[in-house]
């Protein structure tokens, strides 16, 4: 399944 | 990084600070013995801080930062998401629980039913999100909310006379930090391939729109160098 990209903010 | 989100974060920090700040000086008003003159505005007016705002802070946080223990991303990172956290609950303990601070409070003017806001935000969550999952889905509860929860403070404000000093600033950096985050954005999509969050935009548009009454209100009273006030 496609992982979605770290959440980096806050 | 980059400098907008940067300057977003700070400008956050800086609201969170202003608002320890202004609960510092109710506390230390009235452990004086006698009331100086500033105590005694500061105790007999109300603080004009919505606590339903806080708290819609606090979950607002709570629901966003699920990840703290689980993805690191950086050392900068954690300790802004424990500040945020450890500031929006103890602001809330302060409101509810000081003996001294929750006299400043005036319940029967802060009186928006937050549970209107949060259940909208949620069941749109649960319909619109980027993957349903437990996390993803509270952490889009966490946008949408985080996007009206200023909604009681507003509507608080309306209704108190005299706005001090230290509430409108408060207002206005936490208005700021997200229209800062905006520009962000804007650099982030043109400086990122497949850099694309309509909901996180989106709800930071909304947020940032909510505040435009007030930013007018601000910069006029600046201007004009008056009190600040809103218009019932």
């Amino acid at each position: 399944h496609q992982e979605l990209p770290l959440k980096d903010e806050l | 990084m980059n400098i907008f989100r940067l300057a977003g974060d700070m400008t956050h920090l800086m609201s969170v600070l202003v608002l320890l700040l202004k609960i510092h000086t109710i506390k230390s008003c009235a452990g004086k013995s006698y009331p100086c003159s500033l105590c005694f505005i500061l105790l007999e007016s109300s603080s004009g801080i919505s606590l339903k705002t806080q708290e819609l802070y606090a979950l607002v946080f709570a629901t966003r930062y699920l990840d703290i223990f689980t993805d690191f991303i950086s050392v900068y990172n954690t300790i802004m998401k424990l500040i945020f956290l450890g500031s929006s609950f103890s602001i809330v303990w302060y409101i509810r629980r000081h003996k001294i601070v929750r006299r400043s409070y005036d319940k029967d003017q802060d009186t928006f039913r937050h549970f209107f806001l949060v259940l909208p935000c949620l069941l749109l969550a649960l319909i619109i999100n980027e993957k349903f999952t437990f996390k993803e889905v509270l952490w889009t509860f966490s946008l949408y909310l985080e996007a009206v929860a200023i909604l009681p403070q507003l509507i608080l404000l309306q209704r108190t006379r005299n706005i001090d000093n230290l509430t409108g600033q408060y207002v206005f950096l936490l208005g700021a930090y997200r229209a800062l985050y905006i520009l962000n954005w804007i650099y982030r999509y043109f400086t990122e391939p497949h850099y694309v969050h309509w909901i996180t935009w989106i709800s930071g548009l909304v947020q940032t729109l909510l505040y435009a009454d007030f930013f007018y209100y601000y910069f006029s009273s600046l201007k004009n160098n008056v009190k600040l006030k809103l218009p019932a």
